[in-house]
């Protein structure tokens, strides 16, 4: 179902650095703006080597559901140490 | 390839397995372990000591659900082992509720996923090569494992090249490759910051291109391990590059005088150079610069002191309007060197050693303290 393919790759856009840990934390209601969400998945689709499209596709779902290592993809969500330029 | 940020100060480093899997041999994992250590060590001048007691340098233990890092394992499947960088620690742990195997194609095989965990021990993060170890999941069992020459270039790039012989070495070493004519510090992007080119790939990072040289850019400075040749990181794209932009379909397009490259990552798209003539209806030669605009996703390029819009959906892709001129870019100067949209929603414009900030919401450079052009050398570079 949508609902429950959309929580699965929140939780793993989540764990592996793509989104905030806050996206998965159910006591804040875990809204996202689109954009957010649509760069969370193309992030990941990029790095994975698949077709950047910002959409959950199939290919994209399979590549979540592969066994992987746990350490995160992404280190220090949000951070803004770049705006100093 | 990746690197964290941190490595071990030591080249002789120690660890020790303090909780073995349940339903493995305890001598057989010892000798995987050594042999998935011994994938780093054939490449590098590290060696790896195995000891019965702390302290050592990487303690590896095999464990289920939450074992006290607030890292906890999810069973069989999913996530099968994590490692801490060597500023943490270098610990490596493993799921025990997988079903770990030693040469066999059933299971998760221990030596792959261990040789993977050593290298985050050893400072690496993932890399977005397929093919590498390094890669974040797991491919499987391969009976003839031989490390990615991606993984090689990494390891090499926190430790150095092996200077002697020695050592497990499951396949013949590869043949030692003719040093580049590089410098060993970044010392050349402080006396002489002007760049050729700069641009993001679809994985987010941004690279500098100088000459026959390419420079990965961090946070704030200069990526360590580069600069490296042009040659090697895309093969097939000469030096000297004019201009450089990645696309929303996820390739890299190349601009040298009056020809163009595609690249898809590091491979080239096939048969290139290409005219831009051909490609880019409308486009000159000889450009200065180019990127993408994240606000339409059009494609801008420079040169002195005009500037053309280039809409790939549209006939004719650029409008009759343009050329315009460069100065309705509030406070941009004529005959760039470069320009970038960055990730923080910024466009970026290099001229010689500095660089300017351009705002889109004002639709001029910025007026900040301290004041733009800035020196491209401290800001970008980490030159101090």
């Amino acid at each position: 179902a949508p609902v429950q393919k959309t929580t699965q790759a929140e939780i793993y856009l989540s764990q592996f650095g793509y989104l905030p840990p806050s996206a998965r934390n159910p006591a804040n209601g875990g809204l996202l703006d689109s954009s957010t969400w649509s760069k969370a998945i193309m992030d990941f689709q990029g790095f994975a080597g698949v077709n950047v499209t910002g959409e959950l596709d199939e290919e994209t779902m399979e590549l979540m559901a592969l066994p992987r290592c746990g350490v995160k993809d992404k280190v220090g969500f949000g951070t803004d140490s770049r705006s100093k330029r | 390839y990746a690197l964290q940020g941190s490595r071990w100060k030591v080249k002789a480093l120690t660890y020790r397995i303090s909780k073995y899997p349940k339903k493995l041999n305890r001598q057989e994992v010892d000798k995987e372990v050594l042999k998935a250590f011994s994938v780093w060590s054939d490449y590098t001048d590290l060696t790896f000591t195995a000891k019965r007691a702390n302290p050592v340098h990487i303690e590896i233990r095999f464990e289920e659900g939450e074992h006290g890092d607030g890292d906890p394992f999810d069973g069989q499947g999913g996530t099968l082992a994590h490692a801490y960088f060597p500023v943490y620690g270098g610990d490596a742990h493993f799921d025990d509720a997988e079903y770990w195997t030693i040469n066999s194609a059933r299971g998760t095989n221990l030596f792959q996923v261990a040789a993977h965990e050593f290298g985050h021990s050893l400072g690496l993060s993932h890399s977005d090569v397929r093919s590498a170890l390094m890669a974040p999941f797991y491919r499987g069992y391969d009976p003839v494992f031989r490390l990615d020459s991606d993984d090689i270039q990494g390891i090499q790039a926190l430790y150095g090249k092996k200077t002697t012989g020695g050592g497990y070495n499951p396949v013949p070493a590869p043949k030692p490759q003719p040093k580049p004519n590089v410098p060993s510090d970044n010392n050349e992007m402080c006396t002489d910051p002007k760049i050729d080119t700069v641009f993001n790939t679809h994985d987010g990072a941004t690279y500098a291109f100088k000459g026959n040289q390419y420079y990965k850019l961090t946070e704030n400075a200069i990526a360590e391990g580069y600069p490296k040749l042009i040659s090697q990181g895309w093969p097939g794209l000469p030096g000297n590059i004019d201009a450089a932009f990645t696309y929303k379909n996820g390739k890299t397009y190349f601009f040298q005088g009056s020809k163009y490259w595609r690249y898809s990552g590091r491979q080239m798209d096939g048969d290139y150079p290409k005219d831009i003539s051909d490609g880019f209806t409308g486009i000159p030669d000889n450009l200065d610069a180019a990127l993408v605009w994240g606000g339409n996703g059009k494609i801008y390029f420079y040169k002195g002191t005009k500037f053309w819009r280039f809409d790939p959906l549209k006939r004719p892709p650029v409008k009759s309007t343009y050329p315009k001129p460069l100065s309705n870019w509030e406070g941009v100067p004529n005959s760039i060197d470069a320009a970038l949209q960055y990730t923080n929603g910024y466009t970026y414009f290099f001229k010689g050693n500095k660089y300017y900030r351009f705002n889109d919401r004002t639709f001029s450079v910025d007026d900040a303290n301290p004041p733009f052009p800035r020196p491209t050398a401290h800001w970008w570079f980490g030159c101090s």
